[in-house]
């Protein structure tokens, strides 16, 4: 029996919507310990990682460990039809080939019950070690998302390039160059609205544009977001869900052949 | 030529 009761129902909207356009059909794995998705794009060049841990549940039962299959596209659809203040409440019997969403409203005057069909998804999870990263930027995520924005409208890649100056976006695509560079700025008064950086050797790596931007479909879960890179390793594009876990990006770099 | 490298060729299968 699975039975899990989320008061910010909006989170999980907001996680769908983050989610949804990058991968199609996804395991939910539920254990003790918390709710989470591990799944890659199509093309296996991006990876999202979710974490919703338990304590963040009001209620969490999950009786043993459970991995549901679902289409993204239709779990979006039915998270639609919650309301941005209703709680929201996942629930599966033991063997059951569905899951029942239920969505509360505040004053618990409207309760709906949507149930979706489950799917046999035979998806491989990659082992991704916790690694010590060359340099990890944090900046407020709107700023993040107007960036990529901008930029993939210049060129189809970026360069992100950290130095002690600061992190550098640059792009360069057929009607000319576009670049971006933020200092740190620790000295705003809100910290929500500060760049800090922390470098331990320079890093350069190259992106595609067309993944960043399907990352930043997730700035409404976190104010501030964190990129974290090493030479030839894959970025992490991680956004903090308030006191519940995080959803990290994984993208692999594109390499001078 | 910038190649775009894929997730499996950083990360092993689980």
């Amino acid at each position: 029996m699975l039975e899990l009761r989320l008061v910010q129902g909006s989170l999980l909207k907001k996680v769908l919507e983050a989610i949804k356009d990058l991968v199609n059909d996804a395991n939910f794995d539920c254990s003790a310990t918390g709710f989470s998705l591990q799944a890659m794009d199509s093309s296996h060049v991006a990876l999202v990682a979710l974490l919703l841990r338990s304590e963040g549940f009001e209620h969490y039962r999950c009786d043993r460990n459970l991995s549901m299959g679902m289409n993204l596209g239709n779990m979006a659809k039915m998270l639609k039809c919650a309301g941005n203040d209703d709680i929201i409440t996942l629930k599966a019997d033991d063997g059951s080939d569905t899951v029942t969403f239920m969505f509360e409203s505040p004053t618990q005057d409207k309760i709906s019950d949507f149930e979706m069909k489950l799917m046999d998804i035979d998806s491989e999870h990659l082992g991704i070690p916790e690694a010590e990263y060359h340099a990890i930027v944090r900046m407020p995520s709107s700023e993040f998302g107007r960036i990529c924005k901008d930029l993939s409208s210049i060129g189809d890649t970026v360069v992100i390039s950290v130095t002690k100056e600061g992190v550098k976006f640059s792009t360069r695509g057929d009607i000319g160059t576009a670049n971006i560079v933020c200092r740190q700025n620790n000295t705003v008064d809100k910290p929500e609205e500060a760049t800090i950086i922390e470098m331990t050797e320079p890093v350069s790596l190259t992106f595609a544009l067309r993944y960043m931007n399907s990352f930043t479909k997730a700035t409404p879960l976190s104010s501030i977001v964190t990129l974290s890179l090493s030479s030839d390793l894959p970025v992490v594009v991680e956004y903090k869900i308030a006191e519940m876990g995080y959803i990290r990006f994984y993208l692999a770099p594109k390499i001078e052949e | 030529k910038l190649q775009q490298k894929k997730m499996t060729g950083f990360f092993d299968k689980r």
